[in-house]
């Protein structure tokens, strides 16, 4: 019996010269949380949709990710999250995009494939329809972090000063 | 942004994203993440949740092109993945992505400095990653 999980915590990772030992710590005890909370699910015997989504929750849940909790800003300085799921032997599928208010999107996304007739819902609409569902909502102050806020700044001022697009990987994917 | 594939005992296979988007992106902007095809892909050989640069991941179909390669071509599934994220990288895309086969085989290539990554299976070993290495 042979099962496995894969996941990604993002490109943008910190230039190397400026990861402290610590904080690389931190982003791999990030990592392997995701990890275990997706093998569990494996390992009792449940289905690959519920593995990552148990996975992706846990890196929405954790402020050091892109997503959800750690989630980036607009240049409007507000919270526009996107999720999809998928399951490969149905191809079922849920998508949201340009939401803010689910704790994490991810469920959302299931959401829409498992209570819609939809694929992909966005904006308002899909708001009003996690609401009715149930989803789980936080408010606005759930979703900042000083740090997202601060590379925000950074990069809005950076875009005063140059239209030449010289970023790294690390601030153009937070 | 962050995502997951799965293969469980029973041989079926999950992606999951999620994102926040790029840091400072027009209101309104939507990435590759809730494309299904670009970002996040799962059919019956293979399962696929993408980060970077999510315009490029849109204009390749880069998850629908890996996913193809393998079943029509034949490709295997670390070969295709490669491939796709080391083309995107020459066109100005960067990024990478995690893949899953029917086998449970997994790939995790990415194109720039680095990917913050994991992979556990049966052994119930957590690894983790960062840079290449």
């Amino acid at each position: 019996m042979r099962y496995s999980l894969a996941i990604h915590g993002g490109a943008g990772v910190r230039r190397r010269e400026a990861m402290t030992a610590e904080a690389a710590a931190e982003f791999r005890a990030g990592l392997r949380t995701a990890l275990l909370a997706g093998y569990r699910v494996l390992q009792s015997g449940g289905p690959a949709l519920d593995a990552v989504t148990a996975a992706v929750m846990a890196l929405e849940d954790d402020p050091q990710f892109n997503a959800a909790r750690g989630a980036v800003y607009t240049s409007a300085g507000t919270h526009e999250m996107d999720a999809a799921v998928m399951e490969g032997s149905t191809r079922a599928a849920g998508a949201v995009a340009g939401i803010a208010g689910p704790r994490n999107p991810v469920l959302a996304a299931r959401a829409v494939m498992e209570r819609s007739e939809h694929v992909l819902l966005i904006g308002e609409g899909a708001i009003s329809f996690c609401r009715e569902q149930g989803v789980a909502f936080e408010d606005p102050t759930y979703f900042h972090t000083e740090w997202r806020w601060k590379a925000l700044q950074e990069e809005l001022e950076r875009r005063r000063l140059t239209a030449e697009d010289t970023r790294d990987d690390a601030a153009r994917h937070g | 942004t962050v995502g997951a594939v799965a293969r469980d005992a029973a041989g079926k296979l999950a992606a999951a994203t999620s994102t926040g988007g790029m840091t400072g992106k027009a209101p309104g902007r939507v990435g590759d993440t809730a494309v299904l095809g670009a970002g996040t892909w799962a059919d019956e050989n293979c399962a696929i949740s993408a980060t970077g640069h999510g315009e490029f991941f849109m204009r390749y179909a880069a998850a629908h092109d890996i996913a193809s390669r393998v079943r029509i071509g034949g490709e295997s599934l670390a070969t295709a993945a490669e491939q796709v994220v080391a083309a995107l990288g020459a066109l100005g895309g960067s990024g990478g992505l995690i893949a899953v086969d029917a086998a449970g085989e997994v790939a995790l290539p990415f194109n720039g400095s680095g990917m913050y990554r994991g992979l556990i299976g049966v052994d119930g070993v957590a690894l983790t990653g960062i840079y290449r290495e």
